[in-house]
């Protein structure tokens, strides 16, 4: 579903070159549930940005069900990603103007599903993730889990085929934790998507099928 | 050291009040490292907020040695915050357009350090963090957990008597974590610094002296 083929990617700052991604080389299949961990600094979220077609490598290619992800210009990108991928960002993005619900059933909105249908479908995630209290709050009347759980909601509301939550535990205690592990783990159990966690929290790595490590730029092991 | 009396705070939506905290009453003396842990929206980051001046409580006293810290107008109470707390944001806060070094030097130069002082104390900092590779980068130019390093080499460089840490580990990785974790200890143990440690982390929670859980604004326990 999901291919990287010696992807490579690099920063420059002046004569430093930063060796964000080295050669990288991984299969994600359709319902499919890959932990990707590793140290600070390691290149995970370039990887899952790289993936979503957010940023381009220097060297390999990335293809979606056999297409490259970056033969196309960055607005013909932007529709697939939005139709394809579901993105919980490390720092959320949330649009501050708007509410949970809203925030969260925006991505069927400009899908151009129904505003009764998208907002019944965000309250139910919403919900899902222990923020029945909170549904019309806006980011910054929020704590910081609570905008990480309506990240997280707004990433799982169009039923992607493909889920990258870069870190999406990192604010949340145990329980709450453990809601946002259980709707991603529904998603590629039970709607077959293709799931890429990203985390630092070895319990969450314990959930996926496969684990691959990353460090310094480097896969260290697709097990 | 820092002292909360009966300390109320509450949000107005409407019609709805939150209460995020409710009749919060502890005290922290210097060399006390003390953890607070909570659900997720339990009320801990309101608590370091008003424990640093930044959020006036409803009701109730916050006094650091024996000072109302809201008997002064905003701008006395931001100059005692800056010579006396060292706040780790859990979002962390940096400025956007200077760099590591520029970041954790500036408390020691709004105290009027001289810059060679204060660019050696952060890089000293910054290195003891696992930054050496990235001293001169900007936030933009850091992963998420490089950013949250950056934070705490901030709250610490003065040598604050007080550490407000909000989840300074949420983003890191067990090793780097580790190091975080060090030099807060090592604040209270060897500096005399009064820390209170915000996290979801539970082998985090273990290096304290002393213990507080919250839950919807109460305090629970102080062990
Ligand atoms: N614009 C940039 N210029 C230079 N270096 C950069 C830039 N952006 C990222 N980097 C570097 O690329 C490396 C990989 O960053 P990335 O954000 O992918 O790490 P990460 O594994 O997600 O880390 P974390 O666990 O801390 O979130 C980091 O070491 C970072 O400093
Ligand atoms: N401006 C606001 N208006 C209404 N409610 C608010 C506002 N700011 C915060 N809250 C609520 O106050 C409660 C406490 O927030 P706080 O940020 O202290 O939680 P927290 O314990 O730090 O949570 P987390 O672990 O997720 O960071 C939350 O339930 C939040 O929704
Ligand atoms: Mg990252
Ligand atoms: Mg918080």
């Amino acid at each position: 579903l999901l291919q990287f083929q010696d992807v490579s990617k690099s920063y420059h700052r002046g004569t430093e070159e930063i060796h964000a991604l080295r050669h990288v080389s991984c299969t994600i299949e359709d319902g499919e549930f890959v932990v990707v961990t590793g140290p600070s600094g390691s290149g995970k979220s370039t990887l899952l940005h790289v993936a979503a077609g957010l940023d381009k490598p220097d060297g390999g290619k990335v293809t979606f069900r056999g297409t490259d992800v970056f033969q196309f210009g960055s607005r013909k990108r932007a529709r697939f990603r939005r139709r394809n991928i579901g993105f919980v960002f490390q720092f959320f993005n949330l649009v501050p103007t708007l509410n949970a619900v809203q925030n969260v059933s925006l991505p069927m909105l400009l899908d151009g599903i129904g505003k009764t249908e998208a907002d019944k479908r965000a309250e139910d995630l919403l919900v899902q993730l222990g923020m029945e209290s909170r549904l019309h709050h806006k980011p910054n009347e929020m704590s910081g889990g609570q905008m990480q759980r309506v990240a997280v909601a707004r990433a799982l509301i169009a039923d992607p085929p493909v889920i990258l939550a870069d870190e999406p535990t990192g604010n949340l205690d145990s329980e709450a934790g453990a809601e946002v592990l259980a709707v991603l783990k529904d998603a590629a159990a039970n709607r077959g998507a293709a799931v890429v966690l990203v985390t630092h929290d070895p319990e969450a790595a314990q959930i996926g099928d496969r684990r691959i490590a990353i460090h310094d730029g480097n896969i260290l092991a697709a097990v």
